[in-house]
């Protein structure tokens, strides 16, 4: 049990991970300016 | 004053004699120094008054897990190998067991990475692997598997001979059981096979190898700047990992990694093929390890010198002033250094953004601990646990969540930055909620990546204290058990 929580935080913010880095990627890819 | 290198003993010690055995332990032996830390308890040096030979004396407290120990005790047993650490016998003191072996004077491989700042030559490294493959090659053979291989745990002699230490994890494949699928181990250390708990074999340990070699070349393995979680996800996901730069290194040295970093098990090369690969070959013979050992020891007592100095005028002068002189930033910087990465500096640059000192690096990298995900077969209280090998019992937490406490302390330490980032308000959206990232600032989405790893081992962290605290009542009831049955 302890190990099936421990993946499901791991994943959960391995996913919120993906989301926040592709929002940052897809922003910088629409403004040049972007640094 | 000059290390003394080599001792003559009287004779050389195989085993304790049974004569040995019953008597006190300290009618045998003579407990000269401590050494330092193991993984379960504190390893002593002594001298075997009878051959007048060093050994070292591994002090475990019974309270721990003593099966963990018997299944070390029972390897180092049934090897008979120049380079796998020798057992001698074992003694009950008071409350604590205690083991004794073979002393190996130049410490543990990354030891000395340590104490000199400096990561070995890729001469140094080639010798090194050579004496740990032929270790391994008569390990795989014996069908045992070690399943922890790293720097720490490749302890070398004085004359320079590498031998694999610390069993502590180690298992033995059967003939009905040829693949074993207990997840074991140290997170940047383990072999894809291992973390996927798809089975694993011997040639997990060839990967754990590869890990090495890169680790004693760089002075950390890759990944170790990553949360251990995430690492654990991006092993078996990611392609094999390779040298930062590997036009630094000869194109024997870089294949010789490519070789033991194969993802798939069934393409890995044996320890015996490897130990036939041109960079193994070409290996320099032990005694080129010689200077390295000296100078690693002569550092070390210059600084346990300077430490009792230290010590001396503080009671002279009963000035607490004296306290604050940092041996830990002590650097021996020889002309030699030419083309070497400094270990330090880049372990400690990984893990906060400024320099810390040399002894808390060493803290860290001690504190890479080995990960147990569900104990063995034969061990079933303990499944679906993480746990802490060193005293288990005492302090349960499982080693890498105390790298996470030690990281937090160091960015204390660094001015608290990320604790700014740590915001209670910044908690993961709810789940299939993340479209709110879209309407997030650049600057908000920044913060909110940097505070995940602080939020993340917090999380973990609660989890563990809140499943901790249903497992003590039966630790204890485990522990009280086996006091009763400590004359095993």
């Amino acid at each position: 049990l302890f190990m099936k929580e421990l993946e499901h935080i791991v994943k959960s913010y391995e996913v919120y991970r993906q989301a926040l880095l592709s929002e940052l990627e897809a922003r910088s890819q629409r403004q040049p300016w972007y640094t | 004053e000059k290390v003394q290198m080599r001792h003559h003993p009287r004779r050389q010690l195989k085993k304790l004699s049974e004569d040995s055995l019953t008597k006190q332990p300290e009618e045998v032996l003579d407990v000269l120094e401590k050494l330092g830390e193991g993984s379960y308890g504190c390893v002593f040096k002594a001298n075997h008054k009878e051959t007048g030979e060093i050994v070292a004396i591994k002090q475990v407290p019974v309270e721990s897990d003593l099966q963990e120990i018997i299944k070390e005790i029972s390897i180092m047993q049934q090897c008979n190998s120049p380079h796998v650490v020798r057992y001698y016998g074992s003694y009950f003191k008071n409350s604590d067991l205690w083991i004794v072996m073979e002393y190996c004077g130049g410490g543990s491989v990354s030891d000395i990475i340590r104490i000199r700042n400096k990561t070995l030559t890729e001469e140094e490294i080639a010798t090194v692997i050579h004496s740990t493959l032929k270790g391994l090659e008569y390990l795989h053979f014996m069908r045992k598997i070690h399943r922890d291989i790293k720097a720490g745990n490749i302890l070398l002699n004085t004359e320079g001979q590498a031998k694999l230490a610390d069993f502590g994890v180690a298992g033995q494949l059967t003939d009905t059981m040829a693949k074993r699928n207990t997840v074991i181990g140290t997170p940047f250390w383990m072999a894809p096979e291992v973390i996927q708990e798809i089975g694993y074999n011997c040639v997990a340990d060839i990967w754990s190898l590869g890990i090495t070699a890169i680790e004693m070349a760089e002075g950390k393995p890759p990944y170790a700047d990553i949360h251990p979680m995430r690492a654990i996800f991006m092993i078996p996901t990611n392609p094999p990992p390779t040298f930062r730069n590997p036009d630094q290194w000869s194109p024997d040295f870089v294949d010789f990694v490519k070789k033991c970093l194969v993802k798939n098990p069934e393409n890995r090369a044996t320890a015996t093929q490897l130990l036939l690969h041109p960079f193994i070959k070409s290996a320099k013979p032990n005694s080129i390890l010689r200077a390295l050992i000296q100078d690693a020891m002569e550092i070390k007592l210059k600084r346990q010198e300077e430490a009792d100095q230290r010590e001396q005028d503080a009671e002279d002068e009963n000035n607490s002033d004296e306290d604050e002189v940092d041996q830990g930033t002590m650097v021996r910087a020889g002309a030699d250094d030419c083309g070497t990465v400094r270990a330090a500096g880049s372990l400690a640059s990984s893990f906060s953004g400024t320099m810390i000192e040399h002894e808390d690096t060493g803290t860290m990298q001690s504190q890479l601990g080995t990960m147990v995900i569900n104990s063995d077969d034969e061990d079933e209280e303990e499944a679906g646990t993480m746990k802490r090998r060193d005293d288990t019992m005492q302090q349960p937490k499982p080693s890498f969540l105390e790298y996470f406490e030690q990281k937090e302390v160091n960015n204390h330490n660094d001015g608290g930055r990320r604790g700014e980032n740590n915001a209670e308000n910044r908690k993961l959206p709810a789940e299939g909620d993340l479209e709110v990232v879209g309407t997030w600032s650049v600057e908000e989405l920044r913060v909110r990546l940097a505070s995940l790893d602080p939020q993340m081992e917090q999380e973990i962290e609660e989890i563990h204290q809140r499943y901790q605290a249903k497992r003590q009542p039966i630790l204890d009831a485990i522990a009280a058990k086996k006091r009763l049955q400590q004359n095993f």
